[in-house]
């Protein structure tokens, strides 16, 4: 999966 | 949220209170640089636009308010409260040879052409070379208090920690991002020299000094 932009990191 | 990540995150957070302490308790910014904070300011500007329009989790709401309210904070204390200390003369290095080159990479190289993600990607770049100015300082100035390597010691584990976070999630969940991943390794790159320095020098009690 190329995610969801590793959005869920800071 | 895994167990690399979390450490990342709290060696980030021990980074940038021990900054802040370091200003506040010695009343001095000296030996910091002024425009390493305001990069990173402006990188957690930039990459937190999406504070109220991404909800991920209460954790990471309140990092991010965190992170945002600290670097404001640490350039408060640089510019205007002890602005008196802050070694200006030593802290030369051009601001716009780091922003122009992320505004122009950011706009070719995006996951998506759109204004957050653009500014998302800006931040990413930008982050990756913000540590720049203050190392180019300690070599300026050819010595780091041991207070300051510290802080780049835990700035720098935060994104090594980060690297084996998405190790971890690239086998585990399938889960990678390639700019953030590139970007991270170069950032990481940049702290290898301080890296060996602190451990051969600094953590046997003696100071950071650069060999002459």
């Amino acid at each position: 999966i190329a995610a969801q932009f590793g959005k869920d990191e800071l | 949220m895994n167990v690399f990540r979390l450490s990342g995150d709290v060696a980030h957070l021990i980074a940038i209170i021990i900054l802040l302490l370091k200003i506040w308790t010695s009343r001095s910014c000296a030996g910091i640089s002024g425009k390493s904070q305001i990069l990173f300011a402006v990188t957690f500007v930039a990459r937190y636009l999406d504070l109220f329009t991404n909800y991920v989790s209460i954790y990471n709401s309140v990092m991010k308010i965190v992170y945002l309210l600290a670097s404001f904070g640490t350039v408060y204390l640089m510019y205007m409260k002890f602005k008196a200390t802050y070694d200006h003369n030593h802290d030369t290095f051009r601001l716009e040879f780091l922003i122009l080159p992320a505004i122009a990479l950011s706009l070719i190289i995006n996951h998506d052409f759109a204004v957050i993600e653009v500014f998302w990607t800006f931040s990413i770049y930008l982050e990756s070379v913000a540590i720049l100015p203050q190392l180019f300082m300690v070599s300026k100035t050819g010595e780091a208090e041991s207070i300051t390597s510290h802080y780049l010691f835990a700035l720098g584990s935060y994104r090594a920690l980060y690297i084996v976070n998405w190790i971890y999630r690239y086998y585990m969940e399938g889960f990678y991002d390639m700019i953030a991943t590139l970007a991270g390794i170069v950032q990481t790159v940049l702290y290898c020299d301080f890296f060996y320095l602190y451990i051969t020098k600094v953590l046997k009690g003696k100071k950071l000094q650069l060999p002459a």
